[in-house]
């Protein structure tokens, strides 16, 4: 199968919150999330990592909009699961290679981590599929990370119609 | 924008890795993944949280076939870049609900956390966008987790042909 890259996409408009030491069982990723929904917040990135010693963090992106109703209510569920804090970063930026075919082609999630660290730029969260690489980093490297990734790949010029 | 449920997918080929306490700062990713590319070893899912500490865990699938070179090589880029441990799950399985617009329907994720939840089954690993809501749970569960969204969501019979 090809490797696709279709375009590069960024979004600045979002916080993220992370609920640390929720408790890793079933019914955990419900209780938080169905507030949320009810509050009609728009959750769009939600990732969470594997467990150790029973807890884990969860992590999810809102617009800047709705981050204080949404930490409000993030709050009051970490303490009643009595996970042990709600951190916020309200200064980040989501930076998206598009494609398809990339499960299959290892060396385009590596190149894209590569191009990142040679310009210096951290990356806070990482979530990937076949047909995405979503990287979080800091709002301010937002427009760089853009840059070099174009340079990189030279993707078509569909990016401003592609959501990140 | 309507949300749109296209499918439910489904993978039981794979197994994760996860690099516990890598240092959080840039090139560590690229480390982490450019050796995996030379060794031909094709990575679907990466998932990385936001750190704590300077230190944060990255967590990456691979086809089973391929799980003890990804762990000989995860092995050696831990210990070289100090993170704690190698941690392997081959008993896993990804269930996607694939779809469109959930961003604006933060409803949607959390009832495929509400139907898991329900059916006992636990959510391990967690990675979502507007298009695709992932959840990694154990190999064992896999079937029953498609069942139950089946059972919620009700889409078209096209599951066979979406990629987890
Ligand atoms: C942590 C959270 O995902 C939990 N494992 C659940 O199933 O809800
Ligand atoms: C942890 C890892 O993602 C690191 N922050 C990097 O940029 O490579």
């Amino acid at each position: 199968e090809q490797a696709v890259i279709s375009g590069i996409a960024h979004d600045t408009s979002e916080a993220k919150l992370t609920i640390r030491g929720v408790p890793d069982f079933p019914g955990i990723a419900a209780q938080l999330f169905e507030p949320m929904a009810t509050a009609d917040i728009n959750v769009d990135m939600i990732v969470q990592n594997t467990s150790t010693d029973g807890t884990t963090d969860i992590s999810f992106t809102v617009p800047k909009s709705t981050l204080d109703q949404a930490r409000t209510i993030a709050s009051e569920i970490a303490n009643s699961m009595r996970a042990r804090s709600v951190d916020v970063d309200s200064s980040i930026g989501k930076v998206s290679l598009v494609g398809a075919g990339m499960k299959s082609h290892p060396g385009v999630a590596a190149a894209v981590f590569r191009v990142l660290a040679d310009a210096s730029i951290n990356i806070g969260m990482i979530s990937t599929s076949t047909i995405r690489i979503s990287c979080v980093v800091a709002e301010a490297d937002t427009d760089r990370a853009v840059q070099v990734l174009h340079e990189r790949f030279e993707p078509p010029n569909v990016s401003e119609e592609v959501g990140a």
